[in-house]
C-alpha cells in the first residue's frame, strides 16, 4: 500500500506561504465558504491543477514534493493588480 | 501562455537593459554572455530590440539581490524561489532580481543555468505570466536545458507574439529552427511512447513528457518527465511497472533506468542485457508486467520475449512471433501495458485490448482511449 504520508504541521505553514507567494491565498475571515471548502483547500485544487498533479485539495507527498522544486519567484495566479 | 493583462507590455520596440551588479558564481563576461543570450530569445521571434546602458536607469534593471531587497518580495536564501520580475511599465517595471543566494551558472550541471533563468524572467519583463504547458519556457519551474541548442517553445512563441507581433526581419524565413511543441493528447494520430502503471495510476509517455491518469480524477496531467526523475531518460521506448520490486523502469537504446518513488536504484542505468536479452537486441519497442505470471513481456520488432521477475531469468522458448500470441496484431508494437486485467498493446495510432491469458482480442481502441478526450 502507499506509504502513509507524513504532513507535519511545518508542511501545513510551509504549504499555506507557498499558497500565500503563488497563488494568492488570503488570510481566512468568517465561516469558510459555502460547501465547507477551505480557502486553502481551494487554493491547493487550484496549484494541484496548475501542475498536473491530483487534484485533491488536501496536501500529499506529491504536493509538498512539487513544493520544494526550484521555480521563478512570480506569482502563478494573474497578478495584473 | 498567459499575459499580465490590462494589456500591460511595452509601447515601443526598443529597450534598453543594465545589468547592475554581478554574482559572483560566474564570470562578468559570462553573466553579459548569458543575459545578452537570453535577451536575443524573445527578439528572434519579435520586433523587440534591446540595447545594454552601463549606467543611469534603463527599462529593464537587473541585479542580483538576497532575501529582502526592497520590493516587498523577499527572496529564500537557497531554496525555492531563484528569481523574479516585474510586468513592463516605469520604474520597477520590467525589473529583474536574481537570488544571490542561489547558485548560478553558465553552462555546467551543478546549479541554475543563468541564460535560462533570465530568458524566463525576462519573458515577465516584457508582458508574459506564467504558462501551463509544461513544456513552456514559461512554466514555473525550472528544468534543465541545453543552452546551446535551446528553441523558444511554440506556447511562448504564440504568448509573446500576441504582444508584439512576429519579427519583421525574419518573419517566413523557413530555415529558422521550428520551435517545439508539446504533445496534444487528443491529437488523434498521437503514436505513444510507453506505457506504464504506476502504484494504481497510468503513466503514457511521449517525448519529453507524460500525462499521469489518477483512478478518481477526470484529466490527465501532463508533466516533463524530468519534473519528477531527474536522471531519467526522454523519448523512451518502453517502460514497465515491476510490481515485484515497486520500481518503474524505463528503457531507452540498450540501457534501463529504475525509480523507486522519485529515486534513481543505486547501479542503474544498466544494459538491457542485464534482463538476458540477446546482446544482437538494440532496444526494446515496449515492455508489459503480468500481473498474473509475474512475467514481463518485453517487445522487440515482430517478436517478443518473456522474463520471469521472481526467477529473473529469460524463459525458455522464446523469441515468440506476435501475432502468434495477440491475433490480428500484425504491426510493430509500440507500447504495452496491463489495466485491470486486461492487457493493452499499442500498434501506431491503434490500441488492441486483449486477454492475456486467452490470446482473445477483445476491442480496438484509439491511442488517446485512456487519455479521456
Amino acid at each position: 500500500c502507499v506509504p502513509v504520508s507524513q504532513v507535519t504541521e511545518q508542511d501545513e505553514h510551509d504549504a499555506e506561504s507557498y499558497l500565500k507567494r503563488f497563488f494568492n491565498l488570503t488570510e481566512e475571515k468568517g465561516p469558510t465558504g459555502r460547501r465547507g471548502v477551505s480557502a486553502v483547500s481551494s487554493k491547493l485544487s487550484e496549484m494541484q491543477r496548475f501542475f498536473g498533479l491530483q487534484i485533491a485539495g488536501t496536501l500529499d507527498d506529491d504536493t509538498m514534493t512539487m513544493m520544494k522544486k526550484p521555480r521563478c519567484g512570480v506569482p502563478d495566479t494573474n497578478i495584473a493588480s | 501562455f498567459s499575459t499580465f493583462g490590462k494589456n500591460l507590455k511595452w509601447e515601443k520596440n526598443s529597450l534598453t537593459y543594465r545589468i547592475v551588479n554581478y554574482t559572483p558564481d560566474m564570470s562578468a563576461p559570462e553573466v553579459d554572455d548569458s543575459v545578452e543570450k537570453a535577451l536575443q530569445v524573445w527578439a528572434k521571434v519579435t520586433p523587440l530590440r534591446f540595447t545594454r546602458i552601463d549606467n543611469g536607469t534603463a527599462d529593464i534593471m537587473i541585479s542580483f539581490v538576497p532575501q529582502e531587497h526592497g520590493d516587498s518580495y523577499p527572496f529564500d536564501g537557497p531554496g525555492v524561489f531563484l528569481a523574479h520580475a516585474f510586468p513592463p511599465g516605469p520604474g520597477t517595471g520590467g525589473d529583474v532580481h536574481f537570488d544571490e543566494d542561489e547558485s548560478f551558472t553558465f553552462s555546467s550541471n551543478t546549479g541554475y543555468i543563468l541564460f535560462l533563468v533570465a530568458a524566463h524572467e525576462f519573458g515577465h519583463s516584457l508582458g508574459l505570466s506564467h504558462s501551463y504547458d509544461p513544456g513552456a519556457l514559461m512554466y514555473p519551474w525550472y528544468s534543465y536545458n541545453n543552452p546551446d541548442t535551446f528553441v523558444l517553445p511554440r506556447d511562448d512563441v504564440n504568448g509573446i507574439q500576441s504582444l508584439y507581433g512576429p519579427n519583421p526581419d525574419t518573419d517566413g524565413d523557413i530555415d529558422k529552427p521550428e520551435p517545439p511543441t508539446t504533445p496534444d493528447a487528443c491529437d488523434s494520430t498521437l503514436v505513444l511512447d510507453a506505457v506504464a502503471t504506476l502504484r494504481g495510476e497510468m503513466l503514457f509517455f511521449k517525448d519529453s513528457f507524460f500525462w499521469r491518469s489518477y483512478p478518481q480524477s477526470n484529466t490527465p496531467q501532463q508533466t516533463l518527465i524530468t519534473n519528477f526523475w531527474p536522471e531519467a531518460p526522454t523519448h523512451i521506448d518502453a517502460a514497465y511497472e515491476s510490481q515485484q520490486s515497486d520500481r518503474v523502469l524505463l528503457f531507452k537504446g540498450r540501457r534501463v533506468w529504475a525509480f523507486s518513488g522519485y529515486d534513481l536504484v543505486r547501479g542503474y542505468p544498466k544494459s538491457i542485457s542485464s534482463f538476458g536479452l540477446p546482446k544482437r537486441v538494440k532496444k526494446i519497442n515496449a515492455a508489459l508486467y503480468d500481473v498474473e505470471s509475474a512475467k514481463t513481456l518485453f517487445f522487440v520488432g515482430s517478436s517478443y520475449y518473456s522474463y520471469d521477475e521472481a526467477k529473473k531469468t529469460m524463459d525458455q522458448g522464446f523469441p515468440k512471433r506476435v501475432d502468434q500470441t495477440f491475433s490480428g496484431l500484425t504491426g510493430e508494437v509500440t507500447a504495452a501495458f496491463q489495466y485491470r486485467s486486461y492487457t493493452y498493446i499499442y500498434s501506431g495510432p491503434y490500441m488492441f485490448e486483449y486477454s492475456l491469458s486467452t490470446g482473445r482480442l477483445f476491442r480496438l481502441l484509439n491511442n488517446n482511449y485512456f487519455l479521456r478526450c
